[in-house]
């Protein structure tokens, strides 16, 4: 592969928060994000993945500080919406490779699973791009996530290890 | 918002493919990118959203001459991992906003989404980070859902369209 993987991060003040069940027709994000914005929530990472049968699901990484009023807001609108359901999760942490073009090839990704794989640490959402790739495992897996890709991507010599809280 | 967007973009040589009703523990998705990495295929978004009771599903954006193959190496996993369905969809375009810190208040987010909306233009997949906010939209809308975004953030003086097939 000629991507190079140049650094990992682990960030553990994040939350996770969804909104499930959602008709998914235009305005639906719209709306969703418009009353988060109005109160100022800190979004990290927005995913939306395919639905089925005209339903789907809008996920958020967000501050952890903003996790109680994130779900206050989501609950808000979950009448209005006719979503089934609000679910949410403080106890996460965010686990990231950065490199140039490593969503490019499968190859990449597949390693990075595979690391977590092996020990064991369930991937709770995924987000790639071209430079990134982010996964969103139990808080109390984070460092051990962290060093499972230190160790695939051979990252300790670049001493590229980033700790966020 | 201090929070510039500096541009978009508009991608139709794509398609969207997911892996739907996978079980939700470790191991599935290395399964997956590994069955696609072995045959070299181009990987431009990868989304996992939050499941429900153990359950959930993978999608992918690919390059759109991916398709055939992508959908027969997903289909060749399909009973092994006890998964419902594939589904694929080649007829998708993604249209980006491109700027710094674009994902970090919904504010952003919630403009581009009811910028889309007001013309009734559905979104079926989002994915952000902090620098880029995609949206995937049916290949018909793609022109309209770029205007619309260079519309909303009045990009057209900034002369920053791109338009890849
Ligand atoms: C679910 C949500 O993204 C919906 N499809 C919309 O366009 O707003
Ligand atoms: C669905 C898939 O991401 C699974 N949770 C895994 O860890 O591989």
């Amino acid at each position: 592969e000629k991507v190079v993987v140049t650094g990992a991060t682990l960030n553990k003040g994040i939350a996770k928060v969804a909104i499930c069940g959602v008709p998914d027709r235009p305005g639906v994000a719209a709306r969703v994000f418009g009353a988060l914005a109005r109160e100022g929530i800190n979004v990290r990472l927005i995913i939306q993945s395919v639905g089925q049968e005209k339903v789907t699901d809008i996920s958020l990484v967000i501050g952890r500080s903003f996790l109680k009023q994130a779900v206050k807001i989501l609950e808000g609108l979950r009448a209005g919406l006719k979503a089934r359901e609000i679910q949410s999760d403080g106890s996460v942490a965010e686990v990231s490779i950065v490199g140039s073009g490593v969503a490019g090839t499968a190859g990449v990704a597949s390693r990075m699973f595979r690391a977590l794989a092996r020990r064991r640490i369930n991937i709770q959402l995924i987000s790639s791009s071209e430079i990134r790739i982010a996964c969103i495992v139990d808080a109390a897996s984070g460092e051990r996530a962290l060093r499972a890709v230190h160790d695939e991507f051979q990252l300790y010599r670049l001493r590229r290890r980033l700790v966020a809280a």
